[in-house]
């Protein structure tokens, strides 16, 4: 589904070179649940940034679904992300001028999704994270976990083929962050690939398969 | 040293009303390890916000070091946070086009500090949180765990009497967390007040006391 060969990502400033990461090769399987664990800078978020087709690395290649996206150019690439992965960012991305509703149903409307459907879409994401209560509130005026579920339900919003979840639990109390991680337990069981990264073991325990980052390298794996 | 009483914090949306906070009476001892723990979305950062004087109440008073904060106009609260407070943000709430030296040095230049000693204090704390390979880094040249480590070196600046920490090992793995964890156990046993906000039973351990939150109100409290 999605395999990355030799990926490094180097990012100057200066006469200063920071390399990110440093020749990555990884396979992820159709239907896999890959865990990314490592310590803080270890390059989980750029490789996940990477894996999503939000970056495109400095060396090496990405192939999603077979096809190189090396080829592709950034309109190509948007389209492609916007109908395969959902993407939830460690910092939640939200547009701050929009509700919570109006943020989960954007990437319906870039999707081209009549207007009836998105909004059973929503609701149903709402209900989901119980966020009913708080559809019409902008991120400003969400706590922080309120907010990192209305990521995670814009996320899922277009039935992605792919899920990358950066520390989706971080904000969240125990509930919630269980509820969060049964939602991907579930989806995964349907057949979407899900690729999550935390510092959490509990997290780190439905995973198919752990693996560990360090300096911007692969230095470990696990496999259940 | 932190007293309120009867505070409420009210948000008006239109016709809509939310009790971010619902007649909390706490009071905090100098010196005291308190953790503050609940659901989200059940007040913590609120009741962190109106502690830390970022905030006022709707009804209620609060006392900081047996000042009645409502006899003082913005800029006296202002002097009084830059002195005695340093805040840790749940989304950091970095200055963006700043780097990280230059975030942590803030506080120092509003109090006045020499330019010679802001200097030595920044350079032990970028050391402290390891992040010295990262001081000419801005927020969005830096990993969350890394922006969460500067958020917490900037609040410690100042060396204030007062810590509010929201969530401090939110995007932190093991090996972070407990570094965060050890400077504030080492700063409340030189006698500073600090308060932190959690979800993690392992941060929660180190208090004197816990206090439950949900819906505004206090519903819990354990002592050590
Ligand atoms: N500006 C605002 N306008 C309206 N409602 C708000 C505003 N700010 C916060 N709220 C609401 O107040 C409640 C308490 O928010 P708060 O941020 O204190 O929760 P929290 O306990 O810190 O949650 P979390 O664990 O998710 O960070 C939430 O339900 C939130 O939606
Ligand atoms: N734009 C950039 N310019 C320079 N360095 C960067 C940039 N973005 C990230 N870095 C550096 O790359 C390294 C990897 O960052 P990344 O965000 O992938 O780490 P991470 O493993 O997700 O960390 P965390 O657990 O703290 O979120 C970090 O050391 C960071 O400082
Ligand atoms: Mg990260
Ligand atoms: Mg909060």
């Amino acid at each position: 589904m999605i395999k990355l060969e030799e990926v490094t990502k180097v990012y100057r400033m200066g006469m200063e070179e920071v390399r990110a990461l440093d020749g990555v090769t990884l396979w992820v399987d159709e239907g896999e649940m890959l865990v990314i664990m490592g310590p803080s800078g270890s390059g989980k978020s750029t490789l996940l940034h990477i894996m999503g087709c939000l970056d495109r690395p400095t060396e090496g290649k990405v192939f999603i679904d077979g096809e190189d996206i090396s080829r592709l150019n950034d309109a190509q690439l948007a389209r492609l992300r916007n109908s395969t992965i959902g993407f939830v960012f460690q910092q939640f991305n939200l547009l701050p001028r929009m509700t919570a509703f109006g943020n989960i149903e954007l990437p319906l409307i870039y999707a081209g999704i009549p207007r009836k459907e998105r909004i059973r879409r929503v609701k149903t994401l709402l209900k989901r994270f119980e966020l009913e209560d708080r559809a019409r509130h902008r991120p400003g005026q969400l706590s922080g976990g309120q907010q990192q579920r209305v990521a995670i339900a814009r996320a899922l919003a277009n039935e992605p083929k792919i899920i990358l979840a950066d520390e989706p639990t971080g904000n969240l109390d125990t509930a919630s962050g269980k509820t969060v991680i049964e939602n991907l337990v579930k989806l995964n069981k349907e057949g979407i690939t899900v690729i999550v990264v935390t510092h959490d073991p509990e997290v780190a325990s439905i995973g198919h398969r752990i693996i560990y980052l360090r300096d911007g390298k692969i230095v470990g794996e696990e496999v259940k």
